[in-house]
């Protein structure tokens, strides 16, 4: 995974808060067809781990790909990533290179 | 002549 995107990062994104506190925007069918990050929430676990940033374009999530889902899909991943008590992290494919 | 993006744009989900 990440191996085609040279300049791609893992980001691991310890659930340290209540929320998440990221919004993101695009999704297959839209003028950006992989998600991107436009807010990081003071407080929030993405803020507070201090590796992600406004613009970056999440690629996966857990393992999981964004290529191909639609903006409500991907939106649910997350969020399901976040609530699972599976684990206490969210891993983060991104690249600033939109 | 431009190219026009007929893509729409996205909705914002806070998350």
């Amino acid at each position: 995974p990440g191996l085609l995107e040279p300049t791609s990062s893992l980001v691991r994104v310890a659930k340290s808060a209540s929320t998440l506190g990221i919004a993101i925007e695009g999704g297959a069918n839209t003028r950006q067809p992989i998600p991107r990050i436009v807010t990081i929430q003071r407080g929030g676990s993405a803020h507070n781990c201090g590796q992600l940033k406004v613009g970056q374009v999440i690629l996966e999530v857990n393992g999981a790909t964004m290529r191909g889902r639609e903006h409500r899909d991907a939106a649910r991943l997350i969020a399901e990533a976040f609530k699972t008590k599976e684990r206490d992290y969210v891993d983060f494919l991104v690249t600033d290179f939109n | 002549r431009e190219k026009r993006l007929t893509l729409p744009p996205s909705e914002i989900t806070l998350l």
